[in-house]
């Protein structure tokens, strides 16, 4: 759908200016992207403009929409009082039968949209997202991947939305995966793994050790060389 | 250093253990290094505690993360490590409650070890497993096989994971180092990952150390 002119305000008035077709996939992309925030901290829409390729039996909306995050000054909530900030964003919401699942999310401060376009430039060759016609009833083949996911792992999730976002989640890691394998240049295999549900800033938080990055801890004493066979 | 070595076929590496949700990979990375110093220097494998470090070591974090440096030195503070049976893991931060009665090993000291994968295979076949800490890029998804990701994007100055080195060797003509991680045997190739060596793939040079046992 072609792009619609500035909406006049933010937030509701921009569902009635976008274009009809985007208002469904919109709407669900910025459910998930405000998925778990308190009233008063979820992000609003400003803008979007987006395409629709048709796939199989559904449609894949591909999504640039510019959010405004609203300002914080609840010491509870961020540490930091944090001034509005507008977020340019990728989606990518396939649409099968009305029923959508979040592809890709990428987020970045609006001057990094240099950036995002290099990843279009990564997906541009990924047969899954772009040129190749998606395989039929793609939805339906990554729910039962997920299912095998959930039954092989042993997962249980609270609720039916937390499991719907946790498969949207599980469906935009495998597009990662299959990014990072077709980046390898090694004989490893990426694919779904125990943390396949987990989105990478969970991943990285809980798993990960941010520590090392930063500070070189205390010097030690190099290790004299090995001598002899 | 010989074409290809491994610790696990001499008895040197303890069974791969599982930090769950907490950043304790530090820990294990350590306890992983002084289980195979112990080893080589008395000839008993023990199976070490993470869960002194967590608790005891005020230096580093616990789970929101620490540095092997540290750690050294807070086993060498202690006066050692007791055994994961008289200290079990808990995967998260808990009152100090190591007793130096309890001790089952110690350690002199520490070492940096060098820069140069050629030297550190040498270091590894004649003294041990290594631990070393790398950039974790792809690490959620691994299954199997030979990682070997784009140096931008598994950037050495990123480094966010530490592992412990128990091996080397060659898979048809590709180098790699095997590595023993702390996600429990459901993950990778029964709990290793295996990562390209000679390229300084994900910064596996940068942070390699060791104790010392006299």
């Amino acid at each position: 759908a072609p792009a619609s002119s500035k909406p006049r305000a933010a937030g509701a008035q921009a569902w009635e200016l976008a274009s009809p077709e985007l208002r469904e996939p919109v709407r669900f992309a910025l459910e998930m992207y405000n998925r778990g925030r308190a009233a008063g901290t979820r992000a609003a829409l400003e803008a979007v403009r987006g395409r629709v390729r048709r796939a199989g039996r559904g449609s894949l909306y591909s999504l640039k929409a510019t959010l405004v995050e609203p300002p914080c000054n609840d010491p509870t909530v961020c540490q930091l009082p944090v001034s509005k900030k507008t977020l340019l964003c990728s989606f990518e919401v396939l649409d099968e039968l009305g029923k959508h699942m979040l592809l890709r999310r990428d987020c970045g401060p609006v001057d990094t949209k240099s950036t995002d376009d290099k990843n279009e430039t990564f997906s541009s060759f990924l047969p899954l997202l772009n040129k190749d016609p998606l395989p039929q009833d793609f939805s339906v083949k990554m729910a039962s991947i997920f299912k095998d996911f959930v039954t092989t792992y042993n997962r249980t999730y609270d609720s039916k939305e937390e499991a719907s976002w946790r498969m949207s989640v599980f469906a935009s890691n495998m597009v990662r995966a299959q990014k990072i394998q077709a980046l390898d240049r090694g004989t490893a295999q990426y694919g779904v793994t125990k943390f396949s549900d987990l989105t990478e800033e969970e991943f990285r938080t809980v798993y990960l050790n941010p520590l090392l990055k930063d500070a070189p801890g205390r010097s030690r004493r190099p290790a004299p060389p090995v001598n002899g066979a | 250093p010989p074409p290809r070595w491994d610790w696990r076929d001499k008895g040197a590496v303890t069974d791969v253990k599982d930090q769950g949700m907490c950043g304790s990979c530090w820990a294990f990375s350590v306890t992983g290094n002084v289980e195979g110093q112990w080893f080589l220097r008395r000839g008993t494998l023990l199976s070490l505690s993470e869960q002194e470090l967590l608790d005891c070591d005020k230096t580093d974090k616990a789970c929101l993360g620490g540095l092997p440096s540290n750690a050294y030195s807070a086993i060498r503070n202690l006066g050692g490590l007791e055994t994961e049976d008289d200290y079990s893991y808990r995967g998260r931060l808990q009152t100090c409650s190591f007793s130096a009665e309890k001790a089952k090993v110690y350690i002199n000291d520490s070492v940096e070890l060098s820069k140069n994968e050629q030297k550190l295979a040498a270091w590894l076949a004649k003294n041990g497993p290594i631990s070393v800490a790398i950039n974790a890029f792809g690490m959620q998804f691994y299954r199997h096989g030979i990682s070997h990701p784009l140096r931008p994007l598994c950037s050495p100055w990123l480094i966010d994971h530490a592992v412990l080195l128990v091996g080397y060797g060659n898979r048809s003509a590709t180098p790699f180092w095997a590595i023993k991680n702390s996600w429990g045997t459901d993950w990778g190739e029964e709990g290793y990952y295996y990562l390209h060596r000679g390229s300084g793939a994900c910064g596996v040079n940068i942070m390699a150390s060791s104790a010392v046992i006299d």
